[in-house]
């Protein structure tokens, strides 16, 4: 390992159920060894590292983004990602996009392509979201692949959403948003 | 919602942050995570003296975090200047943000405890990388790692 880097990521500020806490940090260690294991290669950079690490944490079903998501109202996974190079001073994000399975690389697609001159002066955009974020998606070769909306729907997010969807409709609404906040990462 | 921040020689500072959103949320809202400025954030001064190179990646309650311009605000707080940063200790810095700027504004708008996690990568002078992490809730899980040390750390703070 030639480079000289720092690494480091974390699986959200919130409510970390203690059962889950050795799946949880294998799901951390996992991310930073990713992040570590394409040094010394050409495109070795910071902003790769993040996106690696964050593509992996994304993969794990206990941590709220990519697959494992929250749902939302209606059921669905509808996810948000951003990414900042501190050099550059670039920056991509995507936001309530579904059915992509690493929407930090669709974020690092935005990124890449604002730094591609426009022909005809067009100002690159920042952020992109739903359906036009999954459209770009598609035109880009290389980006984060679209994936079924159901596959990003893991059983504990179904799980969870039921328990509490049904206590939305519960008449002791005011116990609902004190206990809700507390589980949302 | 998760992160990460990295250094590396090639290209300094970088930060990402990406997020599933709060449960129940309406289709179509979008959080911190998709927000300039709000959910991650990277600089690098011109030189030494303009500031503190830094990235974040910011996690909790996206509608406060994105009214703050939290991620921003921090990297403002380690310029020189522009967030009367004098060379003042990270975590001073951090705690000058979350509790005089964000805790504040939260509580203007009745927000008695609003949720926020801060996971921090400053380089100092001396080419020396140091992590902080900052949160308000129950808990935050973080890992590290370095070319020099590659052995993956990895702890949820309480």
């Amino acid at each position: 390992m030639s480079d000289n880097v720092y690494i480091a990521v974390h699986g959200g500020a919130g409510f970390h159920e203690r059962k889950y806490e050795k799946e949880i940090k294998h799901a951390l260690q996992r991310a930073c060894k990713f992040a570590l294991s394409n040094l010394g290669s050409k495109h070795s950079s910071a902003l790769t590292m993040v996106e690696d690490a964050v593509s992996s944490l994304e993969d794990d079903e206990h941590l709220n983004a990519g697959y494992g998501s929250n749902l939302t109202l209606h059921g669905t996974v509808e996810c948000d990602a951003a990414i900042m190079s501190g050099k550059s001073g670039c920056f991509g994000s995507v936001g309530a996009v579904a059915g992509i399975k690493n929407p930090i690389r669709l974020a690092r697609s935005v990124l890449d392509y604002s730094s591609i001159p426009s022909p005809i002066g067009r100002i690159p955009p920042l952020t992109l979201v739903s359906e036009g974020a999954r459209q770009f998606a598609l035109s880009q070769p290389s980006s984060a692949h679209l994936v079924s909306l159901e596959s990003l729907v893991s059983p504990k997010a179904e799980e969870r959403w039921r328990v509490w969807k049904c206590r939305v409709t519960s008449p002791d609404l005011s116990s609902l948003s004190k206990h809700l906040n507390d589980i949302q990462d | 919602t998760v992160g990460a921040v990295a250094w590396h020689e090639s290209d300094g500072m970088a930060a990402g942050v990406s997020s599933g959103g709060l449960l129940l949320k309406y289709p179509g809202r979008i959080g911190e995570a998709a927000v300039f400025g709000a959910g991650c954030w990277a600089q690098e001064p011109f030189d030494a003296e303009q500031g503190t190179e830094m990235a974040c990646s910011i996690s909790g309650t996206g509608e406060y975090i994105i009214r703050a311009m939290l991620a921003r605000k921090l990297g403002e707080a380690f310029e020189k200047g522009a967030g009367n940063f004098d060379g003042d200790d990270p975590h001073e810095v951090l705690h000058r943000v979350l509790n005089d700027q964000f805790w504040r504004m939260c509580r203007g708008r009745g927000e008695p405890n609003p949720s926020v996690g801060v996971l921090l990568l400053t380089r100092e002078n001396d080419g020396r990388a140091r992590l902080w992490c900052a949160f308000t809730t129950p808990n935050m899980a973080i890992a590290y790692a370095s070319s020099k040390d590659p052995k993956v750390k990895a702890v949820i703070l309480r």
